[in-house]
């Protein structure tokens, strides 16, 4: 009985939300709901001690560092932070990290990337974003292309997206070129994710489970 | 000459985007 009120006391992070009902709406177990929880509080206790992961601590954990800005890390904060109040809760990291899931649907990945590479919310990928992308990328990785390949790429990626040719993929534009390519969904599948509970292994669901 | 691989491909390695970091110690 004294474990059984000292697990009710457990300090829990303001966002917190019952694993049970995270497991039911996402790919994941309980157990690696769980899990996922010791990787949240690792990451949100990083910088700012507060429960709750603040875009410095995710550039932290991404690049060792949480000076400086990237576009895809900006990009990829914002989609998490559903609430849109500046900072990832639990509920929300692990909703979002769902669809990454190996076994989360091909139709929820592309839905997410579209949203991901729709820099200004349009409802469309523009030719503008994709080159704005393509600079990004040669900037972070420090390779070097010249202003007519970076514009070949650019070109020959959108001719081949933007099938009714007018200048902009539309959602259904990006599911065929998707279906036809499928390597550009990589960053969408994190084999981590399927055996998160040996990475993190959780033990507070001991505790919780004699209540 | 080899096929230019698309932007998107190209785009899917930005350190930016792999969350696998997260997951390493």
């Amino acid at each position: 009985m004294g474990c059984a009120s000292s697990s009710k006391r457990r300090r829990r992070a303001p966002g917190y939300e019952d694993p049970a009902v995270l497991a039911a709406q996402t790919s994941f177990t309980v157990n690696e709901v769980e899990a996922l929880y010791e990787l949240y509080k690792k990451l949100s206790f990083s910088i700012i001690k507060d429960g709750l992961i603040h875009k410095e601590e995710f550039q932290l954990a991404l690049f060792r560092t949480s000076k400086g800005a990237n576009l895809f890390a900006d990009r990829v904060f914002d989609l998490f932070d559903l609430k849109r109040n500046g900072v990832i809760e639990f509920g929300e990291f692990v909703r979002s990290l769902s669809i990454f899931h190996p076994k989360a649907s091909e139709s929820d990945k592309t839905k997410f990337a579209f949203k991901l590479y729709d820099l200004r919310g349009t409802g469309y990928i523009e030719k503008e974003e994709l080159r704005e992308m393509v600079l990004a990328l040669l900037d972070e990785s420090d390779l070097c292309l010249s202003e007519s390949a970076v514009e070949e790429i650019v070109d020959s990626t959108f001719n081949q997206a933007d099938t009714n040719g007018d200048g902009r993929i539309d959602p259904r534009e990006w599911e065929e070129f998707v279906k036809k390519n499928p390597a550009s969904l990589r960053n969408m599948s994190l084999p981590y994710l399927q055996d998160i509970t040996t990475a993190f292994p959780s033990f507070v669901m001991h505790s919780e489970v004699e209540d | 000459r080899p096929a230019l691989m698309n932007a998107f491909e190209l785009i899917s390695t930005s350190q930016g985007l792999n969350l696998g970091t997260l997951f390493e110690k």
